[in-house]
This record gives structure tokens, sequence and C-alpha cells, in this order.
């Protein structure tokens, strides 16, 4: 096929009582269906409207207010592939796996490939010295099922976020891809997207064209909100992906879309409702083939051939994700600045379409470790819009701004080719590809 | 072109070789 139809759904997870002590298989399995029952009307539905794949969020059956123990009666033993086992069809082959029967009989029923994210457990004993105290490992699984409710792929997530305490880390991280007639695909779990293996290296070793990605992913302004960064992500890759979050708008989780290398397909993004959302666009099986497939882009090309801009102005300190950039104010409505941060220089061209007293910008650089939640080494240069006019909340979530920019040129040394570019507008809304562009040379510029 | 109400606008790189081994919890949970 050189085109398929990609369905996403983002599911407001129906979370289990938090209990000290853990509940029986029985009561674990009503609370799996009962958020199954929510993604078979998806599944349903995305299937009659001709998709060939569906992804679910990460932690989509059974929640994530686990500890080790209260999460073990939700699990199953899920074997590898390489078994060619199809649970709908012999449900009693791998012992009681009821979870893994019913997502297959989904998948073959309505003939659509069902991703879905469950736990997957492995008995170990003493001769294993990493076998944890309890005499099994826990994972957090995604599984693929093909269209005939076959199990095609296993994965088992490698970067654990740090509250993911019921689960274990697998030895090491394996590269999970799987063929169909529409493309070749991989597969990756939340967090793993800020990691060289698998993420990286799934698309450029195995170089397949599309990610399957669920993910339970919380947003955090003004940089690490989910359709931005994800979006950016497989325009850098230039990979299709296909990303599937969880819905808890306490939790500040939405955000899923359908996002192609040369465009956004089609993004969710919800703060007002508790109820999931189904997306569904076209995308071509092999992305290289769309004569809009970006061409590889040198980032630091252009910034590395600037003067810095050396224009009046005093750099101040600002923290973003508990991240201290350097900083520095746009005070008039049009000009050039360059701010830099040991190796990493940023430079910005804009006109503002006038200067309000009301609000700030300022451009900022970060050039260092991140250690909070994880631990990632950033070069980051971002032109922001400050919370209040007082520069010590430069950095602050913001969520509106009256601020127009009619032109804008940003641009760093970066010393890496891995940069994921993304703009935001006020209301949290993605700035669309007609009205910027990234050029080879690295800037990321309006179009005039 | 169309003036646009920006929030932020970042271009967000990753140094993949200057990572720890885990990006996650960290190696004491291996322990």
């Amino acid at each position: 096929l050189d085109t398929f139809i990609a369905a996403v759904y983002e599911h407001a997870v129906i979370l289990p009582n938090k209990t000290e002590m853990p509940v029986s298989k029985e009561e674990a399995l009503l609370y799996m269906n009962k958020n199954i029952d929510v993604l078979e009307k998806a599944v349903k539905l995305a299937a009659r409207m001709g998709a060939h794949i569906i992804v679910t969020p990460e932690d989509g059956i059974y929640g994530w207010e686990f500890t080790r123990e209260t999460i073990y009666p939700y699990l199953e033993g899920i074997p590898a592939p390489e078994v060619n086992w199809t649970p709908c069809k012999d449900p009693k082959r791998f012992g009681y796996t009821p979870v893994q029967e019913r997502l297959s009989c989904l998948a073959k029923q309505n003939s659509i490939y069902v991703v879905a994210n469950i736990g997957d457990k492995k008995a170990c004993n003493a001769s294993d010295p990493q076998c944890p105290p309890d005499g099994r490992y826990q994972y957090n699984t995604n599984v693929v099922f093909d269209s005939q409710g076959k199990l095609v792929a296993r994965y088992h997530k490698y970067n654990l976020f740090e509250p993911e305490i019921q689960f274990n880390f697998p030895e090491d991280s394996k590269v999970v891809t799987f063929d169909t007639p529409f493309g070749k695909f991989g597969i990756f779990t939340c967090f793993d997207i800020f990691s060289h293996h698998p993420a990286v290296v799934v698309v450029e070793e195995f170089q397949v064209d599309s990610i399957v990605f669920p993910l339970a992913w919380y947003n955090t302004l003004p940089l690490l909100s989910a359709v931005p960064f994800q979006s950016s992500w497989a325009r850098a890759m230039r990979v299709n992906l296909l990303a599937a979050n969880t819905h808890n708008t306490r939790m500040h989780m939405t955000g899923s879309g359908i996002y192609a290398p040369e465009a956004v397909k089609v993004y969710h993004y919800d703060m007002e409702t508790h109820s999931g959302q189904l997306m569904l666009s076209e995308l071509k099986s092999r992305p290289q083939s769309d004569p809009a497939y970006p061409t590889p882009v040198d980032w630091s090309a252009f910034a590395r051939g600037v003067t810095p801009f050396s224009s009046a102005q005093s750099d101040f300190p600002g923290t973003i994700y508990f991240d201290e950039f350097t900083f520095t104010e746009l005070k008039q409505n049009t000009g050039n600045y360059t701010v830099c941060q040991k190796d990493l220089c940023c430079h910005l061209t804009y006109q503002m379409s006038e200067k309000r007293a009301d609000e700030v910008y300022a451009l900022g650089a970060f050039d260092g470790l991140h250690t909070v939640e994880g631990q990632y080494y950033l070069q980051i240069c971002t032109l922001l819009k400050c919370h209040t006019p007082d520069l010590r909340t430069c950095g602050e979530p913001v969520g509106s701004a009256f601020t127009k920019f009619e032109e804008f040129s940003l641009s760093g040394t970066f010393g890496t080719r891995y940069v994921f570019p993304q703009i935001l507008l006020s209301g949290s809304q993605l700035a669309p590809e007609r009205y910027y562009e990234i050029l080879r040379d690295g800037r990321l510029k309006s179009r005039s | 072109g169309t003036p646009l109400p920006i929030l932020v606008m970042a271009l967000y790189g990753r140094v993949f070789e200057k990572d720890p081994p885990r990006l996650g919890q960290g190696p004491k949970k291996l322990q």
C-alpha cells in the first residue's frame, strides 16, 4: 500500500481505586475490561472508518497508580512474537491471558492492527543475580496484534520514568520493529522518545517508516508539552509518529496526534473535558516518497557564520523545568539579539507588530544536563513570553499572548544534529507549517 | 507573512553523547 489510514485514541483511563493490598485477579480483570470496553468502541469505529492500525495509550488498560505488589494481578505472561501465536484462536496456549485474548480478538474481528500497553511478568530465581526478591520481573509492555489477531510485536519499555516503581528495567534496550503491508514500523513508549536507544536507533539503523507510540505524558509548559515536542520529533527524525496519550486533565495529561515529517496531520489537545478522542489520518507508507519530505538540516550552519549581535543587553538567569537558562529581554519591537551559554550561542532576528507594555519576551539559551525526573543533556535556544512583565517570571508556564511577530529567525551553534524545532501559539495551538519554515542551514524562520 | 501570537519558539537539541547510561530512574534503582 502506498498510503494507509492511521488511528490514534486518546483514552480517559478508568483508574482502579488505589489499594494498599493487591486485588484479586478477577477484580483486576474487571477493571481492565472496563477500559477495554471503551477501547473496543474506538477500535470498531476506527475500523469502520477504514483505519489499518490503531494505537492506544500507555497504561491505558489499568492506569499508573500502583506499587510493585498491587500491579501484579493485572500482569500476564506475554511471549515473544517468535512463538507465532494468535491468542484469539488459541487462548490457553500460554496460560491465563484474558487481556491478550481480548485484544487479539478485537484486532481479528475488526481486521485492524491494534497497539496497546499492558504488563508482562517473567518468573526468575536465585540463579539470576538480578532477580528481584519476589522472584519475578515486571515490564511495562507494548503489544501489537495484526489484522488476523496474531501477536507481531512485544516491546518492554527501556527508559522507565521516575514514578514507575512498579516495573523493572529490561536488562538491555531492545529495538523492536514489525513489518506491515503499509511500511515498516518501530515501537517505543513515552519517555523513550528522549533517548538515543531505542528512539534514534530504530529510525536511523532500522530504517522504519512509522513509529507507534503509546504514552502517558503530562504536559510541562513551555517546552515539554506532548503535541509540540512530539510533532517536532517526527519532523526532525523524518518519520511518521502515531502518538496516543492518556487523558486526565487533573494531571495535565492530554495531547495526542498523528504527525508526518512534512506536516502535523491531526492532533488533539483538550484541557476542558474528561472524554477520550479518536483521530484518524491518511499517511504515506513511505514518508520519503512525499514531495514535501524534509531535507536534512545542518542545525548550526547559519549560526556558525553569524557575528554575535552586540546590542546593549543585560543577560539574566531564568529557570525552565529546573534548568537554569541565560536570558536576555527583547526591549524593542524589532532587533537582533544573541545570547550564549557555554558552547551554545543563540541568534534571533525579529519584528513584532507592536511592542506591548504589558507583555515581555526573552531569548534564552541552555547548554547542560537536565537532572530532574530523568537525566539527559540538552542544548536549547528559545524565544518565549514571560509570565508577567517581571523578568523573574521568564520560563514559567504561559497560556496566552497578544503580541504578534511579523518576522522571526532563530538559530543556534548546536553541537548535535538532533534538534527538534517547535512553535507554540497563544492558546497552546501549534503553528501551522505554512507560517514558518526550517531552512537547511538550521534557521527556524517565518515565511515571508 | 501572517503575524503570529507566539507563546514559545524553540530549537530543542539533544546531545546524546553526553547522556548518562540511563535516562530514567537511574542506576540506583538497579542495585
